[in-house]
């Protein structure tokens, strides 16, 4: 998969662009996490909007994308099987939280750290492919898509945050 | 009864795309 085999993205999926991105950043380093942010942005998008014809395309592409990817990855069990792959994205996705919780909490606010929480809070509206998500994995996602604004607010204002 | 066609093109256009997401989540 080279290059960016996606056409523009359509106005209407403007609520799925982060979780897009988060995919190609994965690309190389964890396919597993790329494959179902990708699977979540299709199943977000498919019911905001498959009729009009920008959207249609954009859908057909992704969906492209998403069986090819399925393919050149048979042989990973995250990828064949949901029950793995579902525990893949989770503890990605704790993985994630925690490094920016930890760091958090012992004072270091930096870039890294706000885009941490962030694309924790990304990754815990993925495991949404899988059903509903647990009381406590969506506290954990308000909580981390709170602190990403709160932290990103305050590096940008220069104040420290409390 | 002439209209009925132009709205099944758009749910079959749908049911294309969803019949595909439920066959990549089968394999």
């Amino acid at each position: 998969a080279a290059g960016s085999p996606l056409p523009p993205l359509p106005a209407a999926f403007k609520a799925v662009q982060h979780h897009l991105k988060t995919a190609t950043d994965h690309e190389k380093r964890d396919p597993v996490i790329a494959y179902y942010c990708r699977l979540y942005s299709m199943q977000t998008a498919m019911a905001i909007d498959s009729k009009s014809n920008d959207c249609r395309g954009f859908l057909i592409k992704l969906m492209d994308l998403l069986e090819q990817m399925k393919t050149q990855l048979q042989g990973t069990d995250a990828i064949t099987n949901e029950v793995v792959g579902q525990a893949h994205v989770e503890n990605y996705a704790l993985r994630l939280f925690s490094f920016a919780d930890n760091n958090d909490r012992a004072g270091t606010f930096n870039k890294t750290v706000v885009k941490s929480f962030y694309t924790a809070s990304l990754l815990f509206d993925v495991l949404q492919v899988f059903g509903e998500i647990s009381e406590d994995l969506l506290k954990h996602r308000k909580y981390a898509r709170w602190k990403s604004a709160y932290i990103h607010d305050c590096l940008r204002k220069g104040e420290t945050p409390i | 009864t002439s209209t009925i066609g132009t709205p099944s093109t758009a749910s079959e256009q749908q049911d294309e795309l969803s019949q595909r997401l439920a066959q990549l989540r089968q394999m």
